[in-house]
């Protein structure tokens, strides 16, 4: 049986809406470890990861692997009938066919309860083995958000390019072409508005503006954002959430 | 002309 509790219904709620424009179906795998799912979008260049750690949850039993095959569209159709600051429960049977869902109003006795009809999905698993990042970004999730919504308007690829000192976002397109170097920094007294990086080698990517404004959709989930690059690999970008997070892996964009 | 790489050039299908 598993029993999941959030202490803020908030909490899923966003982690939900910050990949279901991407994905369609998920499956969620319950273990004693917590909650984990993986999928890959249909043109199969994204692929996001999630993973909430038993500590994120205010209580949390698993007994054996469960498996949650959702449609997220039905999903946040549900989540959005709570309160963010109910507390929310899944529960599921050891096999089940819907997953029960509780929001629970603590200071006014109001409880709402939804069952949701669940599916059997069939999907490959990627497996990605520890890869090798060559540029390291931590930089505030808003600036990061911004830089793309911005260049994404001048064309339909980001080039990311990482030296020593500089993040050099840029785009050109039809009616011209933009850019937004920034550079590390720290500040002491908001840490989550430093930017730093870390460089084994320099890196120059071009990723698809359509992908990466569906991954700045996870910067309702954390203040920052880890990006970690590689010449000529599928680049990471990782939102930490209070224990555990959601990954984004995009494919790069190639010269012929 | 660029093209758009996919995660399966990438990573293993298991």
């Amino acid at each position: 049986m598993l029993e999941a509790k959030f202490t803020e219904a908030g909490l899923f709620k966003r982690i939900i809406d910050s990949f279901r424009d991407c994905v369609q179906l998920i499956n969620f795998n319950c273990s004693e470890k917590g909650i984990a799912a993986q999928a890959v979008d249909d043109s199969r260049v994204l692929l996001v990861s999630l993973s909430i750690n038993v500590e994120a949850f205010e209580e949390f039993r698993a007994d054996r692997n469960i498996v949650l095959g959702c449609d997220l569209t039905n999903l946040s159709k549900i989540l959005r009938c709570g309160n963010n600051s109910d507390n929310l429960t899944l529960i599921a049977e050891d096999s089940p066919d819907s997953i029960l869902i509780l929001f629970e109003d603590t200071k006014r006795d109001r409880v709402s309860e939804y069952s949701l009809k669940l599916m059997e999905i069939e999907t490959d698993f990627l497996e990605i083995s520890d890869m090798k990042y060559e540029s390291y970004i931590t930089m505030p999730s808003a600036d990061f958000a911004k830089t793309v919504r911005d260049l994404s308007q001048l064309s339909d690829s980001i080039n990311i390019l990482v030296t020593k000192d500089t993040i050099k976002f840029a785009a050109e397109g039809d009616i011209g072409s933009g850019s937004i170097v920034v550079k590390p920094f720290t500040d002491l007294d908001h840490p989550e508005n430093s930017i730093k990086v870390t460089i084994e080698k320099p890196v120059d990517l071009r990723f698809g503006a359509k992908y990466l404004n569906d991954i700045i959709k996870g910067a309702s989930l954390s203040d920052t954002i880890t990006i970690k690059l590689s010449e000529e690999a599928p680049a990471l970008f990782q939102f930490d959430i209070s224990s555990g997070n959601l990954q984004f892996y995009l494919a790069p964009k190639f010269d012929e | 002309k660029e093209n758009q790489s996919t995660l399966n050039m990438f990573f293993k299908v298991k």
